[in-house]
């Protein structure tokens, strides 16, 4: 495990954490895409799958937990306990164009055609395109709170620092991910314009607001 | 075998 990897997956936490702590303390999931949300469990399940057949490391399987657990929570605030904060009018991605293709992309690219292989390609891609009905929805209302800015920043570095860990990793142990590593470039790239404003106005102190 | 995935990764 190397420095950037573990960073990445501290900030994937710390996404998660900052997630629920805006559901509780604000009382609301306005402004989070349940379209987006629900996607994270189906990538998660997709992927972690493995927890049944293979022990990596005590870390490993505490973390494929950890990210099972807290996703169908999430989805659970969002669908029953804070349901009424939950405006479904504006988030309205169509997630089916999404699902397919990554279906048909984890059917041509995988290390083997087998289902747990052809499943875990799947949640790659899905995992790099699942942030979009968000994006979305954050383009509809222009603007969000502070805090859902800080959710999507940490969860936008998980992925943007597990490309130093990839070239690491090749350097160091000759290793490449060519699915993994094409995915993440996608996923953090579809975070650039959000970096941006996120830099450049709830970084300096302003609001996170897009330009009309 | 061909390419391998590192299994480790999350």
């Amino acid at each position: 495990m190397n420095i950037f990897r573990f960073l990445g997956d501290l900030s994937h936490l710390a996404s998660i954490f900052i997630l629920l702590h805006k559901i509780q303390t604000t009382r609301s999931c306005r402004g989070i895409s349940f379209r987006t949300q629900a996607l994270y469990v189906v990538v998660f399940i997709a992927r972690y799958l493995d927890l049944f057949f293979r022990y990596v490391s005590l870390y490993n399987s505490a973390m494929k937990l950890f990210f099972i657990a807290s996703s169908c929570y999430i989805l659970y605030l969002m669908k029953i306990r804070y349901r009424p904060t939950h405006d479904p009018s504006i988030d309205t991605f169509r997630v089916e164009y999404l699902l397919a293709p990554c279906l048909i992309l984890a059917l041509i690219f995988n290390y083997k055609f087998n289902f747990a292989e052809v499943l875990w390609s799947f949640s790659i891609w899905l995992e790099a395109v699942a942030i979009l009905p968000q994006l979305f929805m954050l383009q509809r209302t222009g603007e969000a709170e502070n805090i859902t800015t800080h959710y999507l920043a940490a969860l936008g570095a998980y992925r943007a620092l597990y490309i130093p860990n990839w070239i690491y990793r090749y350097f160091t142990e000759g290793l490449v991910d060519p699915i993994a590593v094409t995915a993440g470039i996608v996923q953090t790239g579809l975070y650039l314009d959000f970096f941006y404003v996120y830099f450049t106005k709830v970084l300096q102190g302003q609001k996170f607001e897009l330009p009309a | 075998d061909p390419a391998v995935r590192p299994k480790d990764e999350l």
